[in-house]
């Protein structure tokens, strides 16, 4: 996956049978964000593989005010491709 | 800020909490 400063890791295990997930979300290098984070604690949330989009979670981010509107797409990926990475993981276990 | 919970209009929940000193890279 792209370095994009964004960090996202599961903030708890995944049992691979629930079809919503923990997330950690922090930045680790602001210097790849166009605009100023808010914080720069991690973002713990809940995301549902199933009914849900990175994308989603990044505007809901941006307009709660952690990040810049300007940065919406690369938390988006950020988030996706953690997401990738745990679906990928998971069809492995099946 | 740290520690601190904001809901999004939409339902979600955002808990901030402080990044594990090991997880920040070295400058």
């Amino acid at each position: 996956a792209e370095d994009t400063g964004v960090r996202v890791e599961l903030a708890e295990e995944d049992n691979g049978r629930k079809s919503t997930i923990a997330l950690r979300l922090w930045v680790e290098d602001p210097k790849k964000l166009k605009g100023k984070p808010k914080d720069n604690g991690a973002i713990e949330f809940t995301f549902d593989l199933e009914k849900e989009t990175p994308e989603d979670v990044a505007q809901e981010m941006v307009e709660s005010g952690f990040f810049h509107e300007s940065d919406v797409k690369i938390v988006g990926k950020s988030i996706r491709d953690r997401v990738a990475l745990i679906q990928w993981r998971r069809s492995r276990i099946r | 800020s740290l520690n601190a919970q904001v809901v999004h209009s939409a339902g979600r929940r955002f808990i901030v909490s402080p990044v594990p000193e090991s997880r920040l890279r070295e400058p």
